[in-house]
């Protein structure tokens, strides 16, 4: 039903920015001790691997890099069947971390592992 | 801010880099406690951390280290009294099997104090690369100024077979007592010389991805 999203789409762009429950990156600091990895990482103390949480967006918009299946997706909700879940809010591009870790024969390991921290979210 | 359960036994297949390594430093016992690690390795690498990584462990943007992983490797001596009046003189061997196939070496120092001050004048030290069938005895000059009072020595082409695998090295670690004849000062040991391996983990994540295609605002 095109009629009804052109009649949604003036008040959509009329939003002042985003709303508080859409879909978002949020902070999350843990310690390695809470994780139970503190008898081998020594550095850093501090993880903050963050998260995405929050509602998808009817109309999704281009920050959000979301394919075009999950347009679909977010129509088919909307227009057609409810019981097809809106897109999933989840992070689309990470950045690596470097810990610093004791070995068990006393050696000591410098290591980057790719794709432990979230840097922002899309819906899929 | 309540510290999780231990988690039982890791599954045998793991698809993360980040959980094979905890599978392999760990296996069978998540209650293991490292050794407490001190001293100056302990110290050398907690400063290569903080020039490659941020406070929170994010890689800094045009960090030196050129490669995703650097192992220290510690020295096993021989015994035997390592002091002869004002010479010091320890054989090392560093043992390098079992290092992970999908760690490949890229170059190899031998990090070492080549000044250290005594109560009374100095302790002078420098390393030997030990004599084998195929080499004769050679010292190890820095490649590098020394840093932080920290010298290091190239020995890459020493670690490199034919085959492309490693297997030990072996080296002496020679000082002396400089300074005002008849001090004294009580010997001070030296700490060993460590070698640091620079590797490629082709196993620590997937590349990152490639530069996001241009794509038309719907």
């Amino acid at each position: 039903d095109t009629g009804t999203l052109a009649h949604d789409l003036p008040g959509y762009l009329r939003e002042q920015g985003r709303e508080k429950s859409d879909c978002s990156l949020r902070p999350f600091p843990v310690s390695f001790a809470q994780l139970g990895w503190d008898h081998w990482i020594i550095a850093p103390h501090r993880y903050n691997p963050r998260y995405c949480k929050g509602a998808c967006p009817r109309l999704l918009r281009y920050d959000y890099h979301a394919p075009n299946h999950a347009v679909v997706q977010s129509l088919v909700h909307q227009l057609v069947d409810a019981n097809v879940p809106r897109p999933s809010c989840v992070p689309y591009r990470y950045s690596p971390i470097s810990v610093l870790m004791i070995e068990r024969d006393g050696g000591i390991l410098y290591k980057e592992y790719e794709n432990m921290i979230a840097e922002s979210c899309t819906c899929r | 801010n309540q510290s999780l359960p231990s988690p039982g036994p890791l599954p045998a297949a793991l698809p993360l880099p980040l959980l094979q390594a905890l599978q392999v430093r760990a296996p069978g016992s998540w209650g293991w406690q490292a050794r407490p690690a001190s001293g100056q390795p302990l110290r050398y690498m907690l400063n290569l951390y903080r020039r490659a990584a941020d406070s929170e462990g994010r890689p800094r943007r045009g960090r030196s280290l050129g490669t995703n992983t650097v192992r220290l490797v510690r020295a096993s001596s021989h015994g035997g009294q390592p002091w002869a009046g004002r010479w010091y003189v320890q054989p090392l061997t560093y043992h390098l099997e079992g290092q992970p196939e999908v760690e490949h070496l890229l170059r190899a120092t031998v990090v070492y104090l080549p000044n250290m001050p005594l109560a009374r004048g100095r302790l002078l030290c420098a390393l030997e690369l030990a004599a084998t069938g195929e080499a004769p005895r050679a010292l190890l000059s820095p490649a590098t100024r020394p840093h932080h009072g920290w010298a290091e020595a190239d020995v890459t082409p020493y670690l490199v077979l034919g085959n492309g695998s490693v297997g030990s090295l072996a080296l002496r670690h020679v000082c002396v007592r400089a300074g005002r004849v008849g001090g004294r000062d009580a010997p001070v040991a030296p700490s060993h010389p460590f070698l640091l391996l620079y590797l490629n983990d082709t196993q620590a994540g997937l590349a990152p991805p490639a530069a996001e295609p241009h794509r038309h605002r719907r």
